[in-house]
């Protein structure tokens, strides 16, 4: 509970009307990004620890079992400019979705990765059909943008159970091997 | 592949011309538009600047660009085409394989600042649609409620801001129906918006804006709001959808924003790990 009061009490903030329409000062408006981001943060600690619970089959502490290994969880939030330190850093990893929904959903899940070729399975193995599709130039010239993903790797999360997560491999290969590799969309023409 | 969703762009224009959701298509046009800000010395209500806190154009709207450039990309999970429209406009048009609904993807900014005048910047979704001056907006964020060019439900109105007097907080859908085809078109918002349907047929929503003076209602500074030493740049998204609204399709139109909504303001969360074992072993 501790770790979501810093998110709890940036809300309360910004139930000011002018945090609501935006009309606050712009030295306002930094601190207010300040407060959201330092909320955001501790809940990570959280939402960590609660993914850690479920991908290891554990619902409560008590069954909790030492010898699990403990997953680091990190989120994007700069996924909306096609950055992400993880994907851009990383040759395989792990890509998991929460469904806050209480229904089963499916999703076109997109990562900003440097290119290539990549590899994409679900938990029993079997490789599901990927798209590359060059980041547009408007989005990497972004003023403050500081990434090395050219490109966008696009899949389809299908379903994804009601509260709950359904996770991915993403690896890079070298060799483009089977149908579901995938390669820059090809079919690109400036008019 | 799984939904019937596709759309059409004029090749010499750039522009969208006519959109298919579900197995339905209309002709539709989207383009660009600005409004230029008013200049006072704030000393009586006729001068007031446009500012932070009120959206008073100066003149007629104006077409953001003359040409549009664009690039087609078309593939398995998604198919998109990218517009520029001048230096600070650009947009992805998408659709991907699984979603009843078109994308909008814009990136506006920095606005320029070397004029008298701010720049307050629209985009207008155009349709055959005959809609009575009517549109419908989610103001209070609980109900779609009722608006009327020109129109106050409780007192005779006299309008003296044609524009601005016709715009309403939207937070996060407005839409427009077509009571003789039975036809309902929504756009639905990423953030609260100002839009308006000022003409038939038409949805208008502002998104993005920068006001050289203050308005003299409070804030006390222009609204220009700086990032990285440029003028803000914004990236967001309007999702646009319509259908029948009698039953002739298994999905109404509110059928189809409400899940729409459902899966963009509750959101899934995507999580990265890195791989510590090799993924036989990770399985």
């Amino acid at each position: 509970r501790i770790d979501l009061n810093a998110l709890r009490e940036a809300m309360g903030v910004m139930q000011h009307h002018d945090a609501v329409t935006g009309t606050e000062k712009q030295h306002v408006a930094n601190d207010y990004a300040r407060l959201l981001q330092r909320g955001i943060e501790e809940c990570e600690i959280i939402s960590n620890a609660a993914l850690n619970k479920l991908t290891n089959g554990t619902t409560n502490s008590s069954s909790h079992n030492p010898e699990e290994s403990v997953q680091p969880f990190y989120h994007c939030p700069l996924a909306n400019i096609s950055q992400c330190a993880s994907t851009e850093n990383l040759d395989n990893f792990v890509v998991t979705i929460y469904n806050p929904l209480s229904r089963s959903i499916d999703k076109v899940i997109n990562i900003p990765v440097v290119g290539g070729s990549y590899n994409v399975t679900d938990s029993k193995g079997v490789a599901v059909l990927t798209q590359l599709v060059p980041i547009a130039d408007f989005v990497i010239n972004i003023p403050g943008r500081s990434s090395n993903a050219t490109y966008d790797l696009y899949f389809v999360a299908t379903a994804i159970p009601a509260l709950g997560f359904k996770s991915y491999i993403v690896s890079k290969t070298k060799s483009k091997n089977n149908d579901y590799n995938s390669e820059e969309t090809s079919n690109r023409i400036s008019i | 592949k799984d939904t019937d969703t596709s759309f059409q762009i004029n090749s010499l224009t750039g522009l969208i011309t006519e959109v298919r959701v579900d197995g339905v298509s209309m002709p539709l046009t989207q383009n660009f538009f600005y409004y230029e800000g008013y200049v006072g010395d704030n000393r009586v209500f006729s001068n007031r600047s446009s500012g932070a806190y009120v959206f008073r154009p100066y003149g007629p709207i104006k077409p953001a660009s003359n040409g549009v450039r664009f690039t087609p990309i078309i593939g398995e999970i998604i198919a998109e085409a990218r517009q520029t429209f001048n230096e600070y406009i650009s947009q992805s048009i998408r659709i991907n394989r699984i979603e009843n609904y078109i994308e909008f993807d814009w990136v506006i900014g920095p606005l320029p600042t070397n004029e008298l005048r701010g720049r307050e910047i629209v985009t207008r979704y155009s349709t055959n649609f005959q809609s009575n001056s009517t549109f419908y907006t989610d103001s209070n964020g609980k109900e779609m409620l009722k608006r009327r060019i020109n129109f106050r439900p409780t007192w005779k109105l006299n309008v003296s801001e044609p524009v601005s007097g016709n715009y309403y907080p939207v937070t996060s859908k407005i839409t427009i129906r077509d009571e003789q085809q039975h036809l309902e078109l929504a756009v639905l918002n990423d953030r609260a918006q100002g839009g308006s349907s000022l003409n038939d047929g038409e949805i208008e929503l502002m998104i993005h804006r920068n006001c050289l003076h203050d308005d003299a209602f409070g804030v006390g500074e222009a609204l220009n709001e700086t990032a990285f030493g440029k003028g803000l740049v914004i990236r967001g998204s309007h999702y646009l959808t319509f259908g029948y609204t009698d039953n002739r399709k298994a999905q109404t139109p509110a059928f189809i924003e409400k899940d729409i909504a459902q899966k963009k303001l509750l959101d899934s969360w995507t999580f990265i790990s890195p791989l510590q074992t090799t993924p036989k072993e990770y399985q």
